[in-house]
């Protein structure tokens, strides 16, 4: 069983989308996938057809009792994967949870037993190095970041690097699991010139599959929808599939 | 004298874009423009061309120390405007300030006396609604809202206006004084059918200058160059020249 935290606090990168595309592909594939979406904007849960305000739980309540575990705030979702929604509390949970004890730990420790019950678990961070992207970091076994293609996003590497370094005292064995490149236009040079410079500095980590920029992933959300679900024979839905291929290659599944 | 912060939770929606391409406008029409870097990712600071590692001072000090000014801080840049610059620091900075004494008011206290001496001061704040983006909007007189034309930006409005009215307790007069439709792309139909729906809602508050998608702002920040210098004839320059036009007549200048 794998935890995933899907991190880059460059915003509008694809984290959502990601998260949401491999999460469901990794669903029709037979596994187990638990999504956690532990962004107050609820981005992840909006994009499941999921309406915020009609939820009895959210992942806000397992972050403030985290030894009651996760169990009780798990739904089913129509598209395979189950989830632990975010609601608008959340939006003010980081400074309130910011004075607890063992505030980075909170959400590993609500997951001790729910884990196991999944082969994978994906978690959707915000776009920031706070709190909340720093429990998905000690919780997970590796990272998977979405990179957009652009300068902001390609120089915001090292610093989340070196969170990762800091967070390694909380999870020793924290690492980079993988990146992928998202939203690349082929027409654009500027793409391909970031792309190049990402596969070169990082090599191996890098995916092979890119995803291209593709208005159906732009159309989904409003759906509620994933992309396989949505326009399941689009750009889109098709490297979402061959991305969920090479995962499951490389952490040898299939 | 006039202080905006652009302020949008969802991430990736033109932010550091809008900042740089209206307030490099502000300052070609002849007035004393500041612009404030309150993102730890440091990209307005970046896009400027200069690199934050060499800096003596930044905003992290404004912040740590507010009675002592912001002048200090200040920087000249090569194309109109000052800047105060942010840097790596920043990126802690926001739990140990939370536990400040008026930790929402301690931008708007450092700019007392700075902020008379510019006909504008534009705050760039980070994707997300904590400690920093309540610093810049505890500050301004008003809100420029950014607004990428997708459905996850879109449903971010109501999040972003009740964080507005929370501020108000210290910021009585704040409102949002514009919103800017962005990265639209007038070949996809979901852009058009999002900026219709704005429109409805927030009627006059809509800038009636669309910025359009154009990949000479992904370039320009790879030059540190604001548009207007890096391709003054680009399509985004001059929808970022009609926009500063549209906002110097909204607020009675020229
Ligand atoms: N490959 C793509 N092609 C076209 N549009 C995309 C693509 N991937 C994502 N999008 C759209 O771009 C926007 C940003 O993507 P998304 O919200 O997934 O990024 P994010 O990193 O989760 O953002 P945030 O930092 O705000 O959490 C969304 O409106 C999404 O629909
Ligand atoms: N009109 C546009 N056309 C094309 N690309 C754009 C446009 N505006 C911004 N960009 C690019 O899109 C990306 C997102 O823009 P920007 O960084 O300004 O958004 P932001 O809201 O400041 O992001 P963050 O939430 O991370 O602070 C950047 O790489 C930028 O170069
Ligand atoms: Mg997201
Ligand atoms: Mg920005």
């Amino acid at each position: 069983m794998t935890v995933l935290a899907l991190t880059m606090q460059k915003g509008g990168v694809g984290k959502t989308t990601t998260t949401l595309g491999v999460g469901t592909e990794l669903a029709q594939a037979g596994l187990r996938v638990l999504l956690i979406d532990l962004d107050p904007q609820s981005n992840l849960t909006m994009a499941l057809g999921i309406n915020p305000e009609e939820l009895q739980h959210s992942v806000y309540e397992v972050l403030l009792n985290p030894t009651a575990g996760a169990d009780f705030a798990i739904v089913p979702t129509a598209y395979g994967p189950d989830l632990i929604p975010a609601t608008l509390e959340l939006a003010g949970a980081e400074l309130t949870l910011a004075g607890r004890f063992g505030r980075e730990l909170l959400l590993r420790t609500a997951l001790t037993e729910t884990r196991y019950n999944y082969d994978f678990v994906l978690i959707d961070s915000p776009p920031s190095l706070g709190l909340f992207t720093v429990n998905a970091m000690v919780a997970a076994d590796e990272i998977l970041v979405p990179l957009q293609a652009h300068v902001f996003a390609r120089k915001a590497m090292p610093q989340l690097e070196s969170t990762i370094a800091l967070v390694r005292q909380s999870n020793p064995l924290l690492q980079i699991g993988g990146i992928v490149v998202t939203m690349v236009d082929r027409r654009t040079s500027v793409n391909q010139l970031i792309e190049e410079s990402i596969r070169e500095t990082y090599g191996d980590l890098v995916y092979a599959t890119v995803i291209p920029f593709n208005v159906r992933l732009v159309e989904a959300p409003a759906a509620g929808q994933p992309i396989s679900r949505y326009a399941p024979d689009s750009a889109g839905a098709r490297a979402y599939r061959d991305l969920t291929q090479e995962l499951l290659q490389r952490y040898g599944i299939k």
